[in-house]
């Protein structure tokens, strides 16, 4: 068996400013995973691994570079799913976490839920012991200019494009 | 969003799908990402499928689902996806991108939007790309 990561860092319209960064954020997050999967280690442990170093690049819109909702705050979402046991674990709407991936995978080991949402998936990070972060932490200057022009524009959104998650 | 998808020298198959969610969206909006089917799919015994793009037309074709029926049929990776993605054009109009694996370890990374960032990595090589066809 010959191991392999994929990974993506969203579709949609990259600006040419900010695709060399993303590029090499995608290249830097399978390098990551893929160590994992030559170590022997897991696909699970290596999907977690590569995630969680796309939401810890301000340059995707996961963890910290997320997107901004109408009111100017960041709410995420998350699932991993292990192909052996058919187990999942899912976080919606959560807020104040580094690394939502990381909660979602908790909600398959820890729990017998599939999606744990809001403040009750914020409570559980808490029983967790995973550490909340300042909000503005999650919150880049790219983000902001996004949602202020657009509500100076007085659109909902940009384009087609610009309604991708 | 962001996303992976894996297999490991044990065959298992994982995926994780992660996303801030949609610029500008009412409060409370939940989108693909945490539904299973939609934002990712694993079982060993076809495939993984992690997604990005239109939120609502991705859970209205359950598209990482969708991915996985077609290769349960006998199509390739890439079909699979394709077909996939151009079922979601063709029936809500929607627009996104995929990664998927097979239990042997094929991939591949397709998108029916203008660009997606993606990498991969297999026999110690990297391949990336950010536009159709690369």
């Amino acid at each position: 068996m010959l191991p392999v990561l994929v990974v993506h860092g969203g579709a949609g319209h990259i600006p040419k400013e900010r695709s060399e960064k993303s590029t090499a954020g995608v290249c830097s997050a399978v390098r990551a995973g893929y160590a994992i999967l030559q170590g022997g280690g897991s696909s699970m442990d290596a999907v977690v691994e590569a995630v969680s170093e796309l939401e810890n690049n301000p340059s995707f819109n996961a963890g910290c570079g997320s997107v901004l909702n109408v009111k100017g705050e960041v709410e995420m979402d998350a699932i991993v799913m292990d192909g052996k046991t058919l187990g999942s674990g899912a976080v919606s709407a959560v807020r104040c976490i580094a690394n939502p991936v990381q909660l979602a995978r908790l909600v398959m080991d820890k729990t017998s839920h599939a999606c744990l949402t809001a403040e009750g998936a914020t409570q559980f990070a808490s029983a967790m012991g995973v550490p909340t972060v300042p909000q503005e932490s999650l919150i880049t200057e790219y983000s902001r200019i996004e949602v202020t022009e657009i509500h100076e524009a007085g659109r909902t959104v940009f384009t087609k494009e610009g309604k991708m998650g | 969003t962001v996303g992976a998808v894996a297999v490991d020298s044990d065959g298992n198959i994982a995926c994780a799908t992660s996303t801030g969610g949609m610029l500008n969206k009412m409060e409370g909006r939940v989108g693909d990402t945490p539904c299973i089917g939609c934002g990712g799919y694993a079982d060993n015994k076809i495939g993984a499928v992690s997604t990005t793009g239109h939120g609502e037309a991705i859970m209205k074709v359950t598209l990482a689902r969708l991915i996985l029926f077609h290769m349960e049929q006998g199509q390739s990776v890439e079909a699979a996806s394709d077909l996939g993605l151009a079922y979601m054009k063709s029936r809500v109009d929607g627009l996104g991108g995929v990664v998927t694996v097979d239990p042997q370890g094929h991939w591949a990374a397709r998108f029916s939007s203008p660009q997606m960032s993606w990498g991969a990595a297999q026999k110690d090589t990297l391949h990336y790309g950010l536009y159709t066809g690369e």
